[in-house]
Parts: structure tokens; sequence; C-alpha cells
């Protein structure tokens, strides 16, 4: 199933300028990460569709990320990444 | 409320199947 979100021309600043090589902090990473995925979170939990490879995909090209980057950081809550409020 | 969260099936896909 195709993904309805189009990620390929997005802003990928809001990460680039925030989580940076070769520290990577986890608290900047994470929360830059979680900025920028958060609104389209059920797109990409949806894992029926190819949404959240595809984004990884654009993180990692834009950002130039070592693979498994945030998801080696990012834990939160036993459910997954939990959102700031909106 | 409910809040939002991106959840670990997600966040895995970040992971690639290679380079062990």
């Amino acid at each position: 199933k195709p993904c309805p979100v189009n990620f390929e021309f997005m802003n990928y600043t809001i990460i680039t300028s925030r989580c940076k090589g070769p520290q990577y902090p986890a608290k900047l990473c994470c929360d830059a990460f979680k900025d920028f995925a958060c609104p389209y979170s059920d797109d990409l939990n949806d894992l029926s569709n190819d949404c959240s490879s595809t984004m990884f995909s654009y993180i990692n090209l834009y950002g130039n990320y070592p693979p498994g980057l945030f998801a080696n950081l990012c834990r939160d809550d036993k459910i997954g990444l939990i959102c700031p409020a909106l | 409320t409910n809040r939002r969260y991106i959840s670990y099936g997600a966040l895995s896909k970040n992971n690639v199947p290679c380079s062990r």
C-alpha cells in the first residue's frame, strides 16, 4: 500500500539543524525527530503502508545519518515515542 | 487525552537488515 504522505520534498531542516554528528545527542535528535514525524504518526504507525520506510530513507538521505540512528537512539515509553502535546 | 506516539514498529523501519 503506498503512503498517502509525500515525504520527498519536505523540509528536513527541523531535524538536520538540530541533530548533528559526530555526537548525535539523543535528546536533541529524538526531540527533533518527533517534531518532524509526529504530525504523521497515524500514517507512520500503519505498517501496512511504506510511510515509515520512505520517511527514514529521506531523513537519512538529507541528514546523511548512519542507518538505524533514530531506532537505536530513541526510547520513551513501552508503547513508543511519546509525541509532544499539540 | 489520548497522546500521539510513534510506535516502535514504525521506528524499527529505521534499521537496515544488513551489516551484521
